[in-house]
């Protein structure tokens, strides 16, 4: 029996919202500590990884690991009939092919049970190593989301070059190119607005922008993302999910012919 | 013009 309620639902939807699009089906990996799901996107350019420890739900009950395959497109559809104030309830049976999900309106009056069948998806989980990167950047989310969209408008790919004075993303394309430079700036009176540039080694390196965009698709999730680099292995960009986990997307960099 | 990598070349299948 699995069992977990979130009484903030609102998050859980805009979970759903931030992997729809990039993954069509994931496995949702269940045990005492909480729920996780790792995944690539078709091309297997990019991966997710999520985790929602069991100490944000309440309850929650899981009285043996369990794999749950999901449709994330059916489980996002179903989610937008939850309002973004009930709470929102996961259930599976030990023996069942089914998950139910149950969305609760704060005062109890309303209760609504939808019914979603499971799916046997064969997943090819990846080993991610403990990497100390050389640039760790943290800026607020929706700036990120701003530059991705913007660069867009110049070219396929961004440049991304780290040093102690800053970080600059670079685009070009047909029309010419752009560049778009952030100074890290720790005093500014909102900790939310900050920049912030740890860095042992300067890096530069380039990534598909059409990625990026899809990881953008988190920033209702968090304030602040943080962006962790270093040469010629893979980006993660970090999104905190409230105070009871994360979603992690790494990307595989691109490199010169 | 760039090519793009794959996360299997840097993360091992478990």
């Amino acid at each position: 029996m699995f069992e977990a309620r979130l009484a903030q639902g609102t998050l859980l939807k805009k979970v759903l919202e931030a992997i729809k699009d990039l993954l069509n089906e994931a496995t949702w990996d269940c045990n005492e500590n909480g729920m996780s799901l790792q995944a690539m996107d078709s091309s297997h350019v990019s991966l997710v990884s999520l985790t929602l420890n069991a100490e944000g739900f309440e309850p929650y009950r899981c009285d043996r690991n369990c794999s749950l395959g999901i449709n994330l497109a059916s489980m996002s559809k179903i989610f937008k009939c939850a309002s973004n104030e009930d709470s929102i309830t996961i259930k599976a049976g030990d023996e069942g092919d089914t998950i139910t999900y149950v969305f609760e309106s704060p005062n109890g009056d309303k209760v609504s049970d939808y019914e979603m069948k499971l799916m046997d998806i064969e997943t090819d989980h990846l080993g991610i190593p403990d990497t100390t990167y050389s640039c760790v950047v943290k800026l607020p989310a929706a700036e990120f989301q701003r530059i991705c969209r913007d660069l867009s408008q110049i070219g396929e790919s961004v440049t991304i070059c780290c040093t102690k004075d800053g970080v600059r993303f670079s685009a070009s394309g047909d029309l010419g190119s752009g560049n778009i430079k952030l100074a890290q700036n720790a005093n500014v009176d909102k900790e939310d607005e900050a920049v912030t540039i740890e860095m042992q080694e300067a890096c530069t390196l380039t990534f598909a922008l059409r990625y990026l965009n899809f990881f953008c698709k988190a920033t209702p999730l968090s304030p602040q993302v943080t962006l962790s680099m270093s040469n010629e292995v893979p980006l993660v960009v970090e999104y905190k999910i409230g105070e009871m986990g994360h979603v992690r997307y790494y990307l595989a960099p691109k490199i010169e012919d | 013009q760039d090519s793009q990598l794959r996360m299997t070349q840097f993360f091992p299948s478990e």
